[in-house]
């Protein structure tokens, strides 16, 4: 089993958007996914029409090692598709993890072990901001995505997030790979978003994603029916740049 | 002097835009600003052409007490606005400010007391998700300007924030009021963003500020030249909106 992280600190730039429509793009493929809802504000889980989890249930869970990683997986409208959903003890749980003991930021690569004899891809979505939940997360995974716009804040930003993802790699996570950048709420008629895709180019080169997400209000409107925009819009520029960015990911993935 | 925070746990909701817009525009009214970045991305800092802080100095040294809060202000290129900044020791002091005993939501409201004198107006701009910063921020604060996209997420956070809101009132500050709830990056040639619109309208009444800050990408320029709005763009329907909300915000402080 992979497991991909979606993160960045920097807020709304698509982090759950991308975790959700990738996850059902690759279960729509063939593999079987579980989606990790990691984050207190439980997007993720409503975005997939689950409610969300309540006290002793979900990923908070998953963290008080209270319940086994399988009985906490939710079936979705999608038959390759799981999800283990977030509630609001997670935010209990947020604040005092790092006074776990030495090893707290590894706690969720332990409790995800046994997730790997039923699924092909783990898809984790990480709440804004240096949470001790997004550290877990990028511990657990095989690798990350970082999610960003393409302005003057997302730019500024992600050379110390590439410094933060160096010190966790030599610290806890030697595997961690940087799967790749993805460019979302792309829009291409304005010079700033094409000066910042120039900039992001040449310095990471084929790392970011061939194919940029535009912005259109079929992404938005989407998690207000509780389905993933391959379900919602199939045919939209929207879910075909996902599905495309999905299969680029899985390439690099493997 | 009142102090207002730029507070909403959703990422990427407009709050360091609309601190630093307003903060800039009351100064330019006459008032006397100081605003305080509280977030480790220190993106309200670099908007305004200031430096990140180092260690010891800027909005973490305020935590520690190391420095008085007079010692800590920049100044800008505006004569009436002043700038405590971020830098990414804030981002450890995070970490820590929970396990500092009882009273350890209150630290930043002691410390802030010495800007009384210098200033009438303080601007708190938040992290995003339930930082320990904007917890510090909230009790420190006269009342809370709520930032938000008019989307599914944002309308269904809400209604626990509110709740967040309420308890911080009721077991540490008790005169925090609800200043209002800004319509930001709105575009109204969207279903959606109308159809949130109304539902704001419907629950929240005259609290919602009358005037939405519209979709524009002079507003993600303007960081990138360190220039607020006002400066940037004086006559732009940005700064025009952003001014008209400052008035009203003065008419809610006062
Ligand atoms: N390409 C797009 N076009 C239009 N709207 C989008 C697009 N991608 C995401 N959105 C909307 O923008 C908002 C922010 O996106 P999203 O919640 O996925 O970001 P995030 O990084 O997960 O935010 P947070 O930091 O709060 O976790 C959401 O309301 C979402 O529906
Ligand atoms: N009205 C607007 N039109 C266009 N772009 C905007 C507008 N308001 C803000 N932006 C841009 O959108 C991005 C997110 O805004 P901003 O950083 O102010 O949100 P935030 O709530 O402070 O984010 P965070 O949760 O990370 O602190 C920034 O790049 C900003 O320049
Ligand atoms: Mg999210
Ligand atoms: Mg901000």
């Amino acid at each position: 089993m992979k497991t991909i992280a979606f993160a960045n600190r920097k807020g709304g730039t698509g982090k759950t958007t991308s975790a959700v429509s990738i996850a059902a793009a690759i279960a729509e493929s063939g593999k079987k996914v579980v989606l990790v809802d990691l984050d207190p504000q439980a997007n993720a889980t409503a975005a997939l029409g689950i409610e969300r989890a309540g006290r002793g249930d979900g990923s908070q869970a998953l963290f008080a090692g209270s319940a086994s990683s399988r009985s906490l997986s939710r079936r979705t409208m999608l038959e390759k598709l799981a999800v283990i959903p977030a509630g609001s003890d997670l935010a209990v749980i947020e604040y005092g993890l790092a006074a776990n003991g030495k090893k707290w930021q590894s706690i969720l690569r332990k409790r995800m072990k046994g997730l790997a004899k039923e699924y092909d891809i783990a898809v984790i979505d990480c709440p804004p901001s240096i949470s001790p939940l997004s550290v877990n997360a990028l511990v657990a995974a095989s690798g990350v995505v970082v999610t960003l716009q393409c302005d003057y804040f997302s730019l500024e930003g992600l050379a110390e997030f590439a410094a933060n993802i160096e010190r966790l790699r030599s610290a806890h996570n030697s595997q961690l790979a940087l799967f790749g950048l993805l460019k979302t709420m792309y829009d291409a008629r304005t010079l700033l978003s094409r000066q910042v895709a120039e900039q992001l180019a040449r310095h990471f080169g084929s790392k970011v994603f061939k194919t940029p997400i535009p912005r259109t209000v079929r992404l938005a409107e989407a998690p207000s029916h509780g389905l993933p925009i391959t379900l919602y819009a199939p045919t939209s520029p929207a879910a075909t740049a996902y599905r495309e960015v999905a299969t680029e990911l899985l390439r690099r993935v493997a």
